[in-house]
């Protein structure tokens, strides 16, 4: 469902250029759940943003479902992280002026879902997420690690066919980690939705059926397990 | 150096109130390297706000360096602060339009360091935590690991007696965290500088020579080891 060919990444400074990525390759098929470690500044949120169409590659091929990302315009690719992407962002990237349910709602409203559906949704999945009890809260009311659950609960809501995640349990303890980890497990069986986490967390390593090292910007590993 | 009796927080909002802590004991003496563990809105963030005088405690007693906070106003907390503490936030707190090397000298400007050692001092350390070729970048042209390492770099420049560490490890492949503690540790036993750590990496909790674990707001464990 990816398809990634010699894939650059450079960006571009007063002074210098840094080359994030230096001619990556990766294929992910449909319905894989794939970790992407590597060490810090290797480039695995560089790789997840050109995956997700928030920013462009230097050059090289990208893929996604068939289509080449540098055929669409911005709106096009818009439309497809709205229709197909969720992501989990490193930083989370709640709306400060929302509430953790409105933040949840928020990708719904924009795919057009009732109002109605929109809320009992929002609301299930921060259940599961262990938020119950919280959902008027705004993200400056709330934990690290629970600002954290509401990234991925917003990521989920809608069931998109690929999801990204950008070190979705580095904020929290194992218990709670792995709760998140088998909700995203099921959807991966249940709906086929493909994952690709980017990670330090052993536990994510373990999760995942295959593991992809990057180091400097290229693929160094990569091994599936049966 | 930091005795906490009886501790609470209350958050209070609209509709509901949030006890974050509820009656917390702690005794941390001068020189110890102390990891804090526990579950995701168990209270650690809000205990170290309260230790380091960014938030006031509702009821109990906190004393730091044998100085009750609650007597201290805010120009006088501001001066414990610049003076004796250092911190690494959760959310990092960067300053977005200084560069990193400029975030890292930002506190011994204030502290009234000249020039020319603030700039040696801040270039030593930031090569100290691996990021030496990246001083004039500012946070959003880095990956989150390395404006985390910005963050550890900011709160021990200036050798402080206290240094509250926020998950500094949360962003970091094992072997940065691993420099990073090593490095840490060092200061702790060259300087006797404290250091409380908030933490869900088991790697940190093995540096630790405490650990103490809270759960729902109240200290549960607490373990030192030989
Ligand atoms: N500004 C706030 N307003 C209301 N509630 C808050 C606020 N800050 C924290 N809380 C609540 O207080 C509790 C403790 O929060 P705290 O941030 O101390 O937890 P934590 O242990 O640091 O969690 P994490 O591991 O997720 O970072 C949580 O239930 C949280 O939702
Ligand atoms: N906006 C930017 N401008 C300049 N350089 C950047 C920018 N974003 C990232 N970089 C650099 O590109 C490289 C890869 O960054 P990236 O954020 O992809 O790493 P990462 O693997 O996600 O790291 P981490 O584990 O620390 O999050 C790093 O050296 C980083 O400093
Ligand atoms: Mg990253
Ligand atoms: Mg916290």
């Amino acid at each position: 469902i990816v398809v990634c060919e010699n894939l650059r990444k450079v960006y571009e400074q007063e002074k210098v250029k840094v080359e994030a990525l230096k001619g990556l390759d990766l294929d992910v098929e449909k319905g894989e759940f794939t970790a992407i470690a590597g060490p810090s500044g290797s480039g695995k949120t560089t790789l997840l943003n050109l995956i997700g169409g928030l920013d462009a590659a230097t050059s090289g091929e990208l893929r996604v479902d068939g289509q080449a990302l540098a055929e669409l315009n911005q709106t096009e690719l818009a439309e497809m992280r709205l229709r197909k992407v969720g992501f989990i962002f490193q930083s989370y990237n709640l709306i400060p002026v929302l509430s953790a349910l409105e933040n949840v709602e928020f990708v719904m409203l924009l795919q057009g879902i009732p109002a109605k559906e929109r809320r009992e949704r929002a609301r299930s999945i921060l259940k599961e997420v262990g938020l119950d009890g919280m959902f008027h809260r705004r993200p400056n009311e709330l934990s690290g690690g629970q600002q954290q659950r509401v990234a991925v609960a917003r990521a989920i809501v809608s069931d998109p066919a690929i999801v990204l995640a950008d070190e979705p349990t580095a904020n929290l303890d194992s218990e709670t980690g792995g709760s998140l980890l088998d909700m995203m497990q099921k959807l991966n069986c249940d709906k086929k939705a493909t994952f690709i986490f980017s990670t330090h967390d052993n536990m994510v390593m373990e999760y995942a059926r295959r593991l992809v090292v990057i180091r400097d910007g290229r693929v160094v590993e990569d091994k599936r397990r049966q």
